[in-house]
Order: structure tokens, then sequence, then C-alpha cells
């Protein structure tokens, strides 16, 4: 319940009428978007019981390994619950197959389109998609870790909070079930980080300070 | 911290 009244109100795209280009347009609307989200991100990661009480070092290191994951987990509950086979990044930034396809993104809308139809196979609900995103962040094997007893406590302290809702429903196999869906989404994020790198190294697509010293932590 | 000194001035934010 913590987590659900910490979990920031989505943001929406800001236009953007620099380009007549439209797949740059697209990209550039993206990459703002996911700046955005990255500075929630951060302030979000400081409400989950147990981040503050991390070293700096620490809390960096998660976050620089476990923000696209966390990111991603947000893209595909929103996705899930919109219906149809767009990736819903936004309310009104919503890309389907084609515009994925034309901007760069094929091998992300693909990734991406596998993790949607996991989770809503398996009907998520609210406390369990933030419980997975606060999971993910501290499950992301950052290496090298400064103070591990403190990072493995703040990861039993989430574990603990998914056992105690899982069982409050009475799904004994819902919590492993739940966490044997953490390889895709990092195999999903890694993805992710691969495109947008390459769309800024090689497609020279400007992106935003923040967002791209996260992505340089990942490269 | 030289290298990614935005998200360690946002983590210091209080």
């Amino acid at each position: 319940s913590h987590l659900l009244l910490t979990e920031p109100a989505p943001l929406a795209a800001n236009q953007d009428d620099s380009t007549n280009d439209s797949s740059l347009r697209i990209l550039l609307i993206l990459c703002d978007l996911l700046n955005r989200e990255l500075l929630l991100l951060i302030g979000w990661a400081k409400q989950i019981p147990g981040f503050s009480g991390l070293s700096l070092v620490d809390q960096m290191s998660l976050l620089q390994s476990g923000w696209m994951e966390a990111l991603l987990v947000g893209v595909a509950w929103r996705s899930q619950g919109a219906g149809g086979d767009e990736l819903v990044f936004a309310g009104n930034l919503c890309l389907d197959e084609a515009q994925c396809r034309a901007t760069g993104l094929a091998d992300l809308y693909e990734a991406l389109r596998h993790l949607i139809a996991k989770y809503r196979a398996m009907k998520l609900s609210p406390e369990e998609v933030v419980t997975l995103k606060a999971m993910a962040l501290a499950n992301s094997d950052a290496d090298p870790v400064d103070c591990p007893d403190s990072v493995q406590r703040f990861q039993d302290g989430l574990h603990e909070a998914l056992q105690d809702y899982e069982s409050s429903r009475r799904e004994q196999h819902r919590a492993g079930r739940l966490l044997m869906t953490l390889p895709l989404l990092r195999q999903t994020a890694d993805r992710a980080v691969q495109a947008f790198l390459r769309l800024h190294r090689h497609r020279h697509v400007p992106i935003h300070k923040l967002l791209l010293e996260m992505l340089d932590a990942k490269a | 911290t030289e290298r990614h000194k935005i998200l360690h001035r946002l983590l210091q934010d209080s």
C-alpha cells in the first residue's frame, strides 16, 4: 500500500515541432518523455522503504543498473491495459509496430510485446506491478556492491511484502511466478538500452543529459 | 560520481 501511494501519476508526452521528419519527431518526443520519467523514478526510488538507508554509492549503482527495467514495467503495465498491439509509452504516445520499425525500435517492439503478453496472461494487479518495479530495482545485480548486507535487507523487505500480499490472496504460487518474469524483464531492458544507444551513436538522435548519463552507465 | 553527476545530485537533493 505504501508503494501504491508513492506511485507517480503517469506523464503525458510533450509535442515537438522542431523537425518535419516524423520518425525523428517521435524519437525526440519519446526521449524527452523517458528523461522526465527518469527524474520521477529517482524521486520515487527514494520513497521505497529501505532505499534511503542504503549508501549513496549503492543507491547510484542500483539505479544505474535497474532504471530501464523499472521504466519498462510501467510501459508494459500501461500497454497491457490498452488492449491493442501498441506500446503505450504515455496516454498520448502509443506506438504501433510500423512506427517502431520506422523509428529503429523494431527490436524493442518485439521484446516488449513478449513481456506485455506475459503480464497480460498473468492479470497483474496494481499491487503486483508496483512491487515488481521496486524489486527490479532492488535486484538489479549492480556490481560491485558497497554494502551487500544492506542491499540484501532491502531485497528481503520487498520479497516479504510480495509474499504477504500473495498469501493474503491465497495464491501460493503467485510470488514465484512473478519472480520468474524478472529474467524476461532484464532481457527486454537490455534490448531497450541497446536500441537507444544505437539511435544516439549511429543516427545522432539527440538525447537529454540525464537519460544519456544513465544510458552511458549501462554501455 | 564525476561521470554520473546528475544522478548523484538528484539523490542528494532531499
